[in-house]
C-alpha cells in the first residue's frame, strides 16, 4: 500500500534500510579478497566463510543502526548496549527476511547473492545447526503466507532495536518511547489487521528463541577452536557471555 | 571487558565529517 496510506514513520524507517545491490557487491567484494588470502595459506573451509559472511552482515547492521533515525540521537553507550541485546536477532531477521522478500524455495539466498540449493547443505552438519535450519524454514514459510513485505521488515528491526528491556539504558524512557512509536506504525501499516499484525510478533518471539539457539551453535564452534579470530562476530559472542 | 568492546565502540564513533 504505497501512497497515502503509508505512515509517515514507515516511510523514515525505509529510508534508513541499505540499499541490498550496494549490500551485495560490497560483500561479496570483501569475501573474494579473504578467500584469494585463505588459498594462499591453504585454510579454506565452509564454515570460515559463512562466518565470514555473518561478520561482514553484522557491520551491514552496525552501520544501518549507526546511521538510522532515532538511534543516532542516543550515546555511544546505550547504542552499545541495545546492540549486544539484539545483534543475532537483526542477523537471523536479515538472512530470513531475504528468502521471504527476493528467495525461492527450495534453496538460501546468501547476502552475496549468491543461491544454495539445500541438498547441498550436509546432513552431517549436526543437530543445533540442522534445527536452526528446519525452524529458519518454517519461520521464512509462516513469514511468506503473511505475506510481509519490506515496510513491516523496516518497522519490525526497529522495534527489535529498541528493546525496553535492555538494562541500565541511560534514556531508557526514549527507547520506550521508540518502541512505541515503532509499533504504532506497524499497526497502522497494517491497516489496524490485528490478526495479521499479532501473528507477526508471534513470529518475532520465534525469531528470538531462533537467536539464542544460534548464538549456543556459534559459541560451541567458537570454544572447539573453529571461529576465525579478531572480528566483530567474535566480540558480540564474547560480550554475552561476559 | 572494556577492551572486548573496542570494535563496536570504534564503529559506533566514528565521525563521518573527517
Amino acid at each position: 500500500p504505497q501512497g497515502p496510506k503509508m505512515p509517515q514513520l514507515v516511510t523514515e524507517f525505509l529510508l534508513c534500510d541499505p540499499d541490498e545491490l550496494q549490500l551485495q557487491t560490497k560483500i561479496s567484494a570483501r569475501l573474494q579478497q579473504e578467500q584469494t588470502s585463505w588459498r594462499k595459506h591453504g585454510n579454506t573451509s565452509t564454515f570460515r566463510l559463512l562466518c565470514l559472511m555473518a561478520d561482514q552482515t553484522l557491520l551491514s547492521i552496525v552501520e544501518w543502526a549507526r546511521t538510522s533515525i532515532f538511534f543516532r540521537q542516543l550515546k555511544v553507550s546505550d547504542q552499545m548496549k541495545l546492540l549486544y541485546s539484539c545483534w543475532s536477532e537483526l542477523l537471523i531477521l536479515d538472512i530470513i527476511s531475504r528468502q521471504v522478500l527476493y528467495g525461492k524455495e527450495g534453496s538460501l539466498l546468501l547476502v552475496t547473492g549468491e543461491e544454495v540449493h539445500f541438498s547441498n547443505i550436509p546432513f552431517h552438519a549436526g543437530p543445533t545447526l540442522y534445527s536452526l535450519i528446519q525452524r529458519g524454514l518454517k519461520l521464512v514459510e509462516k513469514l511468506h503466507i503473511l505475506k510481509v513485505d519490506r515496510q513491516e521488515f523496516a518497522c519490525v528491526k526497529f522495534l527489535i532495536l529498541f528493546n525496553p528491556d535492555v538494562k541500565d539504558l541511560e534514556e531508557h524512557q526514549f527507547v520506550e518511547r521508540v518502541h512505541e512509536q515503532a509499533k504504532g506504525a506497524l499497526l497502522e501499516y497494517t491497516l489496524c489487521n490485528l490478526g495479521h499484525f499479532t501473528h507477526l510478533l508471534l513470529c518475532l518471539s520465534e525469531l528470538r528463541s531462533l537467536s539464542t539457539l544460534a548464538e549456543d551453535y556459534l559459541c560451541c564452534r567458537n570454544l572447539s577452536g573453529e571461529m576465525p579470530c579478531n572480528n566483530l562476530l567474535i566480540e558480540m559472542l564474547h560480550a554475552k557471555s561476559a | 571487558k572494556k577492551k572486548d568492546n573496542a570494535l563496536l565502540r570504534y564503529l559506533l564513533d566514528k565521525d563521518d565529517t573527517v
